[in-house]
C-alpha cells in the first residue's frame, strides 16, 4: 500500500 | 531481491537446520540457550505479523513460515520434550531476558518509521534481534567448550546479518531512496555483538582445535 513502509526483506 | 540478501536468507535457513539437526540428531540442547530462541520466536512473530495481509513473493511467504515455525518448535522441544528439556541447563541460562524485550519495545515506541501498531512491532522485532543472541553469547562464555554444532549454529546466525549489511550496502546504491536506516543500524550493532566469537571460531578453525571462549 502507498504510504506504508514496504518490509520485502525477512 | 539481491544475490547478498539471498545469501544472507541461505545461511539464516542453514544456522535453523544446524540447530535443528542438533536437537533432532543428539537429543539435546545442552549449550543452547532456551532464552536467546525465546526472544528469536518473539522476533519472528512480531516482524511477520503481515505474514497474510501483505503477501510479497511464495519466496518471502515461505520463509517467514520456515522461521515462525521452527523458532516455536525449537522452544517448544526445549520446554516440553521429555529427552531434550532435561539437557537444558537452567542455571546457566541465566541472562534476563525480559530487560531486553522491555528496553526494545520501549525502544521502539520512540524511534519507528510510523507510530503504528504494524511499525512498532516491526522496529521492536529489529532492535530485539539485534540484542537476541546476547543470553546465548554469555551462556557460550560460561559453559566454556562449545560443541561443533552449537559453534556453526552461532557462526551462520552471525554471519546471516552480515550479508544483509552488503544487502543493504547494494541497495543504498542501486535505489532511489534508501530508507532501512533502523534495519541498517541495528544491523550493524547485531553484527558487532559477534566480534568476538567470530575471532575465537576463526583461531578454532585457523589452529584446528575445539572451539573455546574465555571465561
Amino acid at each position: 500500500p502507498i504510504g506504508q513502509p514496504m518490509h520485502d526483506e525477512l | 531481491m539481491n544475490i547478498f540478501r539471498f545469501a544472507g536468507d541461505m545461511t539464516h535457513l542453514i544456522s535453523v537446520l544446524v540447530l535443528l539437526l542438533k536437537i533432532y540428531a543428539t537429543k539435546s540442547c545442552s549449550g543452547i540457550s532456551l532464552k536467546t530462541q525465546e526472544l528469536y520466536a518473539l522476533v519472528f512473530l512480531s516482524r511477520y505479523l503481515d505474514l497474510f495481509t501483505n503477501y510479497i513473493s511464495l519466496y518471502n511467504t515461505l520463509m517467514k513460515l520456515v522461521f515462525i515455525g521452527s523458532s516455536l518448535a525449537i522452544v517448544w522441544c526445549m520446554r516440553m520434550h521429555h529427552a531434550v528439556k532435561r539437557s537444558y541447563d537452567k542455571e546457566v541460562d541465566t541472562f534476563r531476558h525480559y530487560y531486553l524485550v522491555l528496553a526494545c519495545f520501549v525502544l521502539a515506541t520512540l524511534v519507528n518509521e510510523q507510530f503504528t501498531l504494524r511499525e512498532v512491532c516491526w522496529a521492536f522485532s529489529i532492535y530485539l534481534e539485534a540484542v537476541a543472541i546476547l543470553p546465548q553469547l554469555v551462556l557460550l562464555q560460561r559453559s566454556g567448550n562449545v560443541d561443533n554444532l552449537t559453534g556453526q549454529y552461532v557462526f551462520f546466525l552471525g554471519a546471516y546479518r552480515a550479508f544483509y549489511i552488503l544487502n543493504w550496502i547494494y541497495r543504498y546504491f542501486t535505489e532511489q531512496y534508501f530508507t532501512r536506516w533502523i534495519a541498517c543500524i541495528a544491523g550493524i550493532v547485531q553484527t558487532a555483538l559477534y566480534a568476538d566469537f567470530f575471532y575465537y571460531y576463526f583461531i578454532s578453525w585457523k589452529n584446528n582445535a575445539k572451539l573455546q571462549l574465555p571465561a
